[in-house]
């Protein structure tokens, strides 16, 4: 489902070169766990975008489900994004003048879902992370660890066959983000491809296989055996 | 140094009142060293808040090395949140159209400090967090761990007699935590009072002091002997 060769990204800062990702080889298949980690500033957040079609790499191929993601135009891209792909960002990036609702029902918009099953599959979703009683504040008017998990209930609600999930429990307590993490094998479950960045060993466990990005590259892609 | 006596935070939205903060009583003396943990939604960065004078309780009293908080007037406020307290927050906060150095710098300008010293002052911390080598870059330049380590650098530049830091080691890697935690602790060494709101038991520990926020209250509050 992703299949990625050689990819590299470069920035330029002043006359300065950042080398965030220097040549990743990496094959994900369809219903596959996997866990990213890796020390801050590694290339995790960078390549989580650019397999998430909201970056392009400055080298190398990307093709997820056999389609060359270098050859699609912005508004195939736009699409494949908002229909096939679940993204749970580490800044979480939610609309700040709309509410909780609005903001989980948003994806559900654009896979032209009506109305009254938007608001109810964003009701129960939003169940499901435990803020049913947070429905009408906006992202301001919320906790950290609340804005984090609007964060996944809307990377959640359309059930995308890919979920994205850039440190999903960063700013959660033990006990929710367990939770968390038993709503994200739920959707494992039902035959959907996960891909978590976390730093916390205990997350990464619960993935049946463990990347570990080392400034820009790869330094280890193995087997979870623990499970 | 702090003494908070039956503080509430109460706030409307639509016609449900959210009720915070719940009554909490507390003394915290200087040189001590807090930490303060509970689930997503206790409460924990409202009373962060309120104690850095971002924010001001519906009800009780909050008195800051001696003198009553709600009696002062909006510039004796603003200068102590500036030469006193160093606030990390849960969001970082950081100026987007400035580099990285110019925002740690930017508690040193509120001290006075003169320019080639503000320069030197905020390159040495950002080497203590590993980031020399960003000095010129945008907080949208940064990975998320390092705009956490560019908050805190921020809140130490001025070694400040208290430290508040929400959720300092959210977004690092267990060796760069490591590395937070150690600065934290030189900082305390000094004589400073440090208060630590962390959700991760391993951060916790490092504390003298450990309190528990549970729906608004304080349910546990217990000398730390592991240390
Ligand atoms: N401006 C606001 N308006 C309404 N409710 C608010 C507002 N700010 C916070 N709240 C509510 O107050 C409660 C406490 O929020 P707070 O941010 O203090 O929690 P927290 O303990 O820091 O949580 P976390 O661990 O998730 O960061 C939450 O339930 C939140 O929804
Ligand atoms: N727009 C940009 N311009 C320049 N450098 C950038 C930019 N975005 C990221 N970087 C750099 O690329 C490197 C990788 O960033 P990335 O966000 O992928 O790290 P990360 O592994 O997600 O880190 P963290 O665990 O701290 O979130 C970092 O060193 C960062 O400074
Ligand atoms: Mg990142
Ligand atoms: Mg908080």
């Amino acid at each position: 489902i992703i299949d990625i060769k050689q990819l590299t990204k470069f920035y330029e800062v002043g006359n300065q070169t950042v080398k965030a990702l220097r040549g990743i080889n990496l094959e994900i298949h369809k219903n596959e766990f996997v866990a990213i980690m890796g020390p801050s500033g590694s290339g995790k957040s960078t390549l989580m975008n650019i397999i998430g079609c909201l970056d392009t790499p400055t080298n190398g191929t990307y093709i997820l489900n056999g389609t060359d993601v270098s050859k699609l135009n912005d508004n195939t891209l736009a699409e494949i994004r908002n229909k096939e792909i679940g993204f749970v960002f580490q800044t979480f990036n939610l609309l700040p003048k709309n509410t909780t609702l609005d903001n989980v029902m948003l994806p559900l918009i654009y896979a032209g879902i009506p109305k009254q099953e938007r608001i109810n599959k964003a009701t129960e979703v939003l169940k499901n992370v435990g803020l049913a009683d947070r429905i009408n504040h906006k992202p301001s008017e919320l906790s950290g660890g609340q804005r984090q998990r609007v964060a996944v209930a809307r990377a959640l609600v359309n059930n995308p066959s890919l979920i994205l999930a850039d440190e999903p429990t960063g700013n959660l307590d033990s006990v929710t983000s367990i939770e968390i993490m038993r709503l994200i094998e739920e959707i494992h479950e039902k035959g959907n491809t996960i891909v978590l960045v976390t730093h916390e060993p205990d997350i990464a466990q619960h993935a049946e296989r463990i990347i570990r990005l080392l400034d820009g590259k790869i330094s280890s892609d193995i087997k979870n055996n623990n499970r």
